[in-house]
């Protein structure tokens, strides 16, 4: 079977100053995972090797860079699932974690769970030596002034745009 | 939002999900990316999902989940039931998604209603990328 690796790093109105980070990112994730891949590795491996890189990236709404909740702070959602036996992991509403797509993988493969939550998951990830980054560490500049845009938005009760990306 | 899904040499296929969400949501507000079925599904007899847009759409629509189901019962390619299936939940629910498809076979399924969606993919020395409606740009690697 010829391997392939295949990602997206979002949908909606993508604004043209983002459009470079967007086509170096997805690239860079590609590689990533196809690199895994070439070497006879598996496709959960690729798959989360490839997301991470965009994780870490700030041109994309995951990990660092990701869209803020209305207290200003970052919370992510995360899912792997293997097509072999339909075994899945996943995650929601966690804080201060690099990379939560790893996360998801440690519920899929190191509990009889699917989906942990909140500070359950959070408490999970300590138990299994996942360092908690320093609050407010995944807060990129771009997401700060976005949120600050919507919030003055909606206090002059301007129409609402959506500057970015709509999930 | 980003998501990837691959296939490996022996055939197996595996999908994943990551997102922060919406901008200026409720605190607590989980998305379709944590939801299996909703942003991630994959079953090697069929073929693997990730999905991005408006994540409450996408969960009521269970949108990976009716992709792969529009591919194993209405025999679609991934290409077919990725975008006749966005197109579906975007007349119904009037908001709009994007998503990635990769059949058992490894056909290639890339689809979005919103005005964009980054994606890319690597099958041998070919890497294949777009953002805007109708590009697909290839480079050798």
């Amino acid at each position: 079977m010829e391997p392939i690796i295949l990602v997206h790093g979002g949908a909606g109105n993508i604004v043209s100053s983002r459009i470079p980070l967007k086509f170096d990112g997805t690239q860079r994730s590609v590689e990533a995972g196809y690199k895994i891949l070439q070497n006879g590795g598996s496709a959960l491996d690729a798959v989360e090797a490839a997301v991470r890189v965009m994780e870490d990236d700030e041109g994309f709404n995951a990990g660092y860079g990701s869209v803020l909740n209305l207290d200003g702070e970052v919370e992510m959602d995360a899912s792997v699932m293997v097509g072999a036996d339909l075994s899945a992991g996943a995650v929601t509403v966690v804080k201060d974690i690099a990379h939560p797509i790893s996360l998801a993988r440690l519920v899929m493969e190191r509990t009889p769970h699917v989906l942990l939550a909140g500070d359950g998951a959070n408490r999970f990830a300590k138990e299994q030596g996942i360092v908690r980054l320093a609050e407010g560490s995944l807060v990129s500049p771009y997401a700060r002034l976005t949120l600050e845009e919507f919030k003055k938005q909606q206090s002059t009760g301007t129409e609402i745009k959506n500057p970015g990306e709509v999930g | 939002t980003v998501g990837a899904v691959a296939i490996d040499k022996n055939g197996k296929l595996a999908a994943a999900t990551s997102t922060g969400g919406y901008f200026g949501k409720m605190v607590g507000r989980s998305s379709d990316t944590s939801l299996i079925g909703c942003g991630t599904y994959a079953d090697d007899n069929i073929g693997a999902v990730s999905t991005t847009g408006h994540g409450e759409s996408i969960a009521k629509y269970c949108l990976a989940h009716a992709i792969i189901k529009a591919m194993e019962y209405g025999h679609k390619s991934a290409s077919d039931a990725t975008n006749e299936t966005l197109n579906q939940m975007t007349l119904k629910l009037k908001h709009t998604a994007g998503a990635i498809t990769l059949s058992k076979t490894g056909e290639v399924g890339i689809g979005f209603t919103s005005e964009g969606m980054s994606w890319a993919y690597r099958k041998k020395s070919e890497l294949h990328y777009g953002i805007e409606k109708g590009q697909h740009e290839i480079k050798q690697v």
